[in-house]
């Protein structure tokens, strides 16, 4: 049996016209940075669910993409984040949305799959769960980059409906 | 959004999406990244995947699952089934995209969006894109 690792740091209105150069290779290196931390896993025979993990988080750290850290912002300014895992061996789920100070998102719904009763847990309650679970909190404005912030000035200033085109996502 | 899908040397599959959602959403309004079945599902009975794009046609296609449910009861292959679901989120007017990956390691990726970033290794080597080849 041979493993495989597929990632996708996100879609939406990225041409060549409007991505810049640094933007393509902060993006690429962020993508391999990625591949790194799930194959280091599954080359050594490791677990698929550790290695969507390890790459999950190591995107969810990364500014250039579109969770965690570099994640868009709500109409009110702050970062809300939503993850979700799945082990298809036995079909376990864990799913967290709206957190507003969990680090690490994707570690959060697999903790929410191994020690809770539960497959989805939310907003204030979510955070709580991971806290009680070890799991390191944030302020909220520890995920704000500046150019999610300029991103959600433009779409205000042009009437602040949300971005239906994915052009920042 | 960002999301990965795996396969190991024992043919067990996995899935985890991660988001921030949609640029100034309101109202509370959550996605199809931690709607089980909808943006994230694994099953070794079909396979993984993760889906990145306007998640209200995401959760309405039931999309993620319904990837699964097509190879597992259709008899459908990876990249069919991952066509016709892409097709069946276009039609409910969404766009995006999808990865997904087999028990037996067949890999496959679609989008509808100009672009959508991508990767995938093996031990055949690594791919890493951006835009549609």
């Amino acid at each position: 049996m041979t493993w495989k690792l597929v990632i996708h740091g996100g879609c939406g209105a990225m041409r060549p016209e409007n991505v810049t150069a640094e933007q393509e290779e902060l993006a690429r290196a962020g993508l391999n940075l990625a591949l790194d931390a799930g194959e280091a896993i599954l080359a050594s025979g490791g677990a698929a669910l550790d290695a969507v993990e390890a790459a999950a988080r190591a995107l969810e750290e990364n500014p250039a993409f579109n969770a965690g850290r570099g994640s868009v912002l709500t109409a009110d300014g702050h970062v809300e984040l939503d993850a979700a895992i799945m082990d298809g061996s036995d079909r376990r789920a864990g799913a967290v949305a709206g957190m507003r100070t969990t680090r690490a998102p994707i570690a959060a719904a697999r903790a929410a799959m191994e020690h809770s009763p539960h497959v989805l847990l939310t907003y204030e309650g979510a955070d709580r769960f991971a806290a009680e679970q070890g799991i390191e909190q944030v302020d909220n404005r520890w995920f704000v980059t500046p150019e999610r912030q300029a991103q959600l000035d433009r779409i205000m200033a042009a009437g602040g409906k949300f971005d239906t085109d994915i052009k920042y996502g | 959004t960002i999301g990965a899908v795996a396969c190991d040397s024992r043919g067990h599959v996995a899935a985890a999406t991660s988001t921030g959602g949609l640029t100034a959403k309101r109202w509370g309004r959550i996605g199809d990244s931690p709607l089980i079945g909808a943006g994230t599902y694994a099953d070794d009975r079909a396979g993984a995947v993760s889906a990145t794009g306007l998640g209200e046609s995401f959760i309405r296609a039931v999309a993620a699952h319904e990837l699964c449910a097509q190879i597992r009861i259709g008899g459908e292959g990876l990249r069919a089934a991952l066509d016709a679901v892409l097709a069946d989120v276009g039609a409910l007017g969404g766009t995006g995209g999808l990865i997904a990956v087999g028990p037996n390691g067949e890999s496959a990726w679609g989008f509808t969006t100009p672009g959508m970033y991508r990767a995938s290794a093996g031990p055949e080597g690594r791919q890493v894109a951006i835009y549609a080849e």
